[in-house]
């Protein structure tokens, strides 16, 4: 028996917003994930190797908030997170903050199984991605028109930085 | 914010979960995804959990190994009472019980978003307090869905 289950984020659009065209357009991708998942579990393959197969197909798809076409900082950058859990042995790895990845679920895998940490940021985690081959991605693969929009949008509210980072206690 | 959990043909289970965070983030802000334990985690005892949302709420309430803790409760207790019932294995309505319960801890506290997990019986459950989660669930008896939105009317600004 086997089961999975994926997301690709909530909340980024109300229902008057969605254009039919669009929800399809989700949708298919949605499924695109799902199937790529669902074969390496239904073929007997690893959990671990399904969540990556799912997730590296969302993360190239300009729609979602990962990889290309990730939100943007306040300085217009892609700054990446990511993080993996094996439920066998409870080995984990984390990335944040990384810009130069393309796929940062396959780096914080790395740190998973390569390093003797759990998690690591900004610049040493880009460090340790070059030492493990990983290829240097430009931001502008990144950054899409949506993402740059929804950033100017913010910035037209005449928000500060301040207040951007205002909340949550 | 992506995510996928995952129980394979071997019992055994993953979650993954990768984000660009929140929309003029500053300062190295950090959200839920990177954080064992907030937003990510997989125990073959319990459960295995991907979230998305406000991360700084999901902190607070250390979503992920939250839910994977009340479930390997539960499990623990239905196997000490399993010798005079028979009920060992978790029910799928303990384990939305479960998620829903975390995710109003969160919503209590001001934040929103949502999870998806899989159990070792192989439940696919969805939890979220928003308007809708981009979302599918896909197993061995035959499901496979997706969907974009819930009946709640609750609108995150959450990218």
């Amino acid at each position: 028996r086997w089961s999975l289950a994926i997301h690709g984020g909530a909340g980024t659009l109300s229902r008057d917003a969605m254009t039919p065209e669009k929800e399809a357009e989700y949708e298919a991708m949605l499924q695109t994930a799902l199937d790529a998942g669902a074969k390496v579990l239904a073929d007997g393959g690893d959990a671990m190797d399904a969540v990556k197969a799912a997730v590296i197909i969302m993360e190239d798809s300009p729609l979602f908030n990962a990889g290309k076409g990730a939100v943007l900082t306040w300085d217009g950058d892609a700054e990446l997170d990511a993080s993996i859990m094996d439920g066998r042995d409870r080995s984990a790895g984390a990335i944040a903050g990384v810009r130069t990845v393309k796929n940062p679920i396959l780096l914080a895998d790395r740190v998973r199984t390569d390093s003797p940490h759990v998690m690591l940021v900004g610049e040493g985690a880009e460090q340790f991605a070059l030492e493990k081959g990983f290829a240097v991605t430009p931001q502008s693969y990144f950054i899409t028109p949506m993402r740059l929009d929804a950033l100017e949008r913010m910035k037209a509210k005449q928000l500060s930085a301040l207040d951007v980072d205002l909340k949550f206690g | 914010t992506v995510g996928a959990v995952a129980l394979d043909q071997k019992g055994n289970m993953a979650a993954a979960t990768s984000t660009g965070g929140m929309t003029g983030k500053r300062w190295g802000r950090v959200g839920d995804a990177p954080v064992i334990g907030a937003g990510t985690y997989a125990d073959n005892r319990a459960c295995a959990v991907s979230a998305t949302g406000w991360g700084e709420y999901f902190l607070r309430v250390g979503v992920a190994h939250e839910i994977c803790a009340r479930l390997r409760g539960v499990k623990e207790f239905n196997a000490l009472t399993a010798e005079s019932d028979g009920a060992a294995a978790l029910q799928p309505e303990e384990a939305e019980y479960i998620a829903d319960s975390v995710m109003a801890d969160v919503k209590d506290l001001g934040g929103d978003g949502g999870v998806i997990l899989v159990t070792p019986e192989g439940h696919a459950v969805f939890s979220f307090n928003t308007t809708g989660m981009y979302r599918g669930r896909a197993t061995s008896d035959g499901v496979n869905e997706v969907a974009i939105f819930g009946s709640e009317d609750k609108v995150s600004s959450t990218p």
